[in-house]
């Protein structure tokens, strides 16, 4: 899903 | 967010202000690769390219902010600030770290998540980050005897990256499809690189000794 694309990690 | 990723972005601050603490305190960069530091401005500046585009929380967007003006802070101060790039150990710090450059963002347009230009410098920067610290360990390797600071600075910036993968190892078993092997691999890689340097670190630690890593 679109949400686990975004590099939520820094 | 669990535990491990929040103590591991914690040592990863302290490993920065330690850094930014001996660089003002001391009014001095002896002993510290400033090729490993504009790699690391490199790695965060690749690695936030969504800093504006992609909202997470607020914790994430101040973190990256704190990681990208720091880091190009560190470098400007060791360039330009008049007292403190005066210490700059230059002949020691040869480490072709254009290779790493190279050899990052070659591996980065063959191995990434999906071909796309945030992507690709996304694992770009992963890759660099994980051969970052390289110039550094081979200055201290050089320069003899390490001072507490930079010691404490090297430590906390691969205890961080040890702890990022405690993070996934957790998050791969409470998460349904977590899956992030390029940051996995690299991560594990990056903090292998540390191994020599964490056992010398101890030895000196445990024997309150100076830490010597021979060359």
């Amino acid at each position: 899903t679109e949400e686990e694309e975004k590099h939520d990690e820094l | 967010m669990n535990i491990f990723r929040f103590a591991g972005d914690m040592m990863h601050l302290t490993s920065i202000l330690v850094l930014l603490l001996k660089i003002y305190a001391t009014k001095s960069c002896s002993g510290i690769s400033l090729k490993t530091q504009e790699l690391y401005a490199l790695v965060f500046l690749a690695r936030y390219l969504d800093l504006f585009t992609d909202f997470i929380s607020v914790y994430n967007t101040i973190m990256k902010l704190v990681f990208i003006v720091s880091s190009t802070a560190i470098v400007w101060c060791m360039k330009r600030d008049r007292v403190v790039r005066r210490s700059y150990d230059k002949q020691l710090d040869t480490f072709r770290h254009y290779f790493l450059l190279a050899a990052s963002f070659a591996l980065a347009l063959l191995v990434n998540e999906k071909f796309t230009f945030q992507e690709i410098f996304w694992a770009f920067s992963i890759y660099l980050e994980a051969v970052a610290i390289l110039p550094q360990l081979v200055l201290l390797q050089r320069s003899g005897n390490v001072d507490n600071l930079t010691g404490q600075y090297v430590f906390f910036l691969g205890a961080y990256r040890a702890f990022y993968i405690l993070n996934w190892i957790y998050r791969y078993f409470t998460e349904t499809h977590f899956s992030r092997w390029i940051a996995c691999i690299s991560g594990l890689v990056q903090t292998a690189l540390y191994a020599d340097f964490f056992y010398y670190y101890y030895i000196s630690w445990k024997n309150n000794t100076k830490l010597k890593l021979p060359a």
